[in-house]
C-alpha cells in the first residue's frame, strides 16, 4: 500500500512541477505533511508564482490559487490518461492571458484526449475547433443551436 | 476513442429528445446563465454512474426528470440519456440510463451497455477498462475547483490514494 | 425587537423584488421559514428567473445563483445607504450580457454613491467612469499604472 | 462624501508609500492575477477596521506587513493605511491605522482620526454616524456571494437582524 501510494504520489507530483511551470511561469510541488509515514498527514500544494516567495495555498490570490489547484487536476489526470474530460466554467478566476495559457495547454491536450469545456471567457471560445452554443427562451427547453462541427482551426 | 454523441430525453431543462453529436479534439459548450449548459454534463454524469443525486445539483433522482414532464399528470415518467462512444471508425460503445418515477415517487433506475441490461458494478468495471473512473477527474463540475482549494489536507492526499 | 425586525425585512424584501426584477427580468422574493416568529427561523431567497418557475436557490445554475445573491446584497446596501461601496469581482460567474446588466446597474447607483468595483470582465471596465491598473512585475511591488483619472463618459 | 485618497506604507505586495487618488462615481480596478487589486480592498478593511486578520486573508496581522520588510532585519517594522474622505468641496476627514511589529512578533496596531489617536469603538461610532457600519456589506469580498449562497438560512436572517 504505501509502496503503490508512493509510485502515485512521485508521478503525480513530477507532473504538477511541469504543469504548473507550464501554466503560470513559477515553481511548485507537493508538499506531504508526514514524507516518512503518508497516511498519517496529508498533502499541501506548495508554490511560488513567477519572481514571488513560496507561498501556501492561502496566502495566494484567488486567480493564482485556482491556477494552482489546476495543475493538480491536470497532474492527476496525467497519471491515469483517460479518452475524454469535461471542464465546467474552469476559467472564471483567470484573468485574460492566463485564460488564453490554459486555452493553449487545453488545445495541446486535445490531441491525445477529446476536451468538452463549458465558458463563458472569449479567449476560451475562441481557442476551440468548434462551440455548441445552447440557449433557453422564456418558459421553454433548452434548445441546442449552431451546432458547427467545420472545425475552424 | 471519444465521446460520438449524447442523446437526452426529458432529463432536467432538456424537454423531448435532443441528439447532441460531438467530435474529438476541443469543443467548447457556451451560453447564457440557466440555460443548461451545466445540465449536458450532469446528463453525462447520470449515464455513466459516475455522481449521485447530489453531484447533479437535484435533491433527489426523480428532480432530474424534466418538470414539464412531472406537471402533466401521467401515472409513469422517463428520463433517459444514452451516451455513444466511438472506441474505432467503425466499432460504437453504447451506455445508457433510464429512470422511471412513479406518480406516488417511486423509481426504478436500470443501466445497459448497447441495449443489454446491466448493474452499475458491470457498468463501471467496463469503464475501467476503458480508463474512465469516477475518481479520475473526468468531470470538473463548476465548484471542484475552488473546492480542492478549500478542502483540508488529508482530503487533498486521499484523492491519489484513490488513484493508487 | 420583533417590531423592529419587521420594519427591516418589509423594507429590504421589497428592495429585493425591484432589484432582482431588474438584473435578472423575473420575479423573486424574500421568504421567512416562521413568519409569525422569524427569529424561530432562518430567511430563504426565492427567486424565478424569466419564464421558469419559481425556485430554491439550490436548484438555480450558478449564474442565476449568483445574480439572487447579489441582488440580496443590493437589498441590503439600499436600506441603509452608504456613501462608498467596494466590491471584488462580483461578476465572474456572470454571462456577458449579465455583467453587463450589473453594469448598468451600478453605473445608476454610482450617481448617489462612489462605487470602487475590481474586475476582470470587458463590459465592467467599459461601463466605468475611469480604470485604475495594478500591475506586479516579477519579484517587485504592486505598481499602480494608469491612472486615467479624464472620465470618458 | 466619497473616499478622495487611499495612501499605503508597506502594505502586503505595496511596498513603500504608495498614494492612489480616487473620484466619486465609478471606478473600475483591473490587472493580472496576482497584482495586488484585492490587497486594496483589505488596505480599506484594514484602515477601517472593518475586518480582522481573516478576512484581509492573513494568518496573523503581522503577515499584513510587506515581506521585503520583515526580510530585512530592522528591529520594528510597521505598516500604515491612512484613508481620506472628501466631506465636501473644503472639508477632509482622515482615517489613519499603523501596525508596528518588533522582531519578536509582538505588535501594536493603533488608530487616529485627523492624527487624533482614537479606540477602535470610538472610529467605529464616527463611521456609524456616516453610514458605514462592519455588517453593512460596504466591502464585498471575493467569495462574499458564494458565502451567501452556501450559508444556511438561519445565518442569512441574521444579516437583516444586525441591520434591524
Ligand atoms: N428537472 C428539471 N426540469 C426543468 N428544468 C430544470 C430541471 N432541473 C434543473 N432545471 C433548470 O435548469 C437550469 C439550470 O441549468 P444549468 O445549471 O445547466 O445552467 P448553466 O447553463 O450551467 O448556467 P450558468 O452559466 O449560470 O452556470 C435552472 O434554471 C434549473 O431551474
Ligand atoms: N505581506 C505581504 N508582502 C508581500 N506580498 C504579499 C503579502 N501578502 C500578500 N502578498 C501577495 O499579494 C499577492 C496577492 O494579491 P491579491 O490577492 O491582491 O491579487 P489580486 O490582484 O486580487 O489577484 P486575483 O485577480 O487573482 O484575485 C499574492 O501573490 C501574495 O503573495
Ligand atoms: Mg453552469
Ligand atoms: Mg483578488
Amino acid at each position: 500500500r504505501h509502496q503503490s501510494f508512493r509510485e502515485a504520489f512521485d508521478a503525480v507530483n513530477a507532473n504538477f512541477q511541469t504543469i504548473f511551470a507550464t501554466l503560470s511561469d513559477g515553481d511548485g510541488y507537493l508538499q506531504l505533511e508526514s514524507p516518512e509515514d503518508p497516511f498519517a498527514g496529508g498533502l499541501n500544494l506548495v508554490a511560488h508564482p513567477k519572481g514571488k516567495p513560496v507561498q501556501r495555498l492561502a496566502s495566494m490570490s484567488g486567480g493564482e490559487k485556482s491556477l494552482t489547484a489546476l495543475s493538480f487536476i491536470f497532474a492527476l489526470q496525467r497519471y491515469r490518461p483517460s479518452p475524454f474530460y469535461a471542464f465546467d466554467e474552469v476559467d472564471m478566476f483567470l484573468d485574460g492571458a492566463n485564460v488564453e495559457r490554459l486555452a493553449k495547454m487545453i488545445q495541446q491536450q486535445s490531441q491525445e484526449a477529446q476536451f468538452i469545456v463549458v465558458s463563458l471567457r472569449r479567449p476560451m471560445i475562441e481557442a476551440a475547433q468548434r462551440t455548441i452554443g445552447v440557449t433557453q427562451a422564456r418558459g421553454q427547453h433548452t434548445q441546442v443551436i449552431g451546432l458547427d462541427l467545420t472545425a475552424h482551426h | 476513442m471519444y465521446i460520438k454523441q449524447l442523446e437526452l430525453t426529458n432529463f432536467k431543462s432538456f424537454g423531448g429528445t435532443t441528439v447532441i453529436p460531438l467530435l474529438p479534439g476541443f469543443t467548447v459548450i457556451s451560453g447564457p446563465n440557466g440555460s443548461g449548459k451545466s445540465n449536458l454534463l450532469d446528463a453525462l454524469l447520470f449515464a455513466l454512474g459516475l455522481a449521485g443525486s447530489k453531484g447533479m445539483r437535484a435533491e433527489r433522482l426523480p428532480d432530474l426528470v424534466n418538470h414539464s414532464q412531472t406537471r402533466r399528470g401521467h401515472s409513469v415518467v422517463e428520463t433517459r440519456v444514452t451516451v455513444t462512444f466511438a472506441l474505432d471508425v467503425e466499432t460504437e460503445w453504447r451506455v445508457t440510463r433510464r429512470l422511471r418515477v412513479t406518480k406516488q415517487g417511486t423509481y426504478t433506475s436500470t443501466y445497459a451497455v448497447n441495449d443489454q441490461p446491466c448493474t452499475l458494478n458491470e457498468l463501471h468495471d467496463q469503464l475501467q477498462a476503458f480508463c474512465i473512473y469516477p475518481q479520475g477527474y473526468n468531470v470538473v463540475l463548476q465548484g471542484d475547483v475552488t473546492s480542492i482549494i478549500s478542502m483540508n489536507a488529508k482530503a487533498r492526499r486521499e484523492i491519489i490514494d484513490e488513484l493508487a
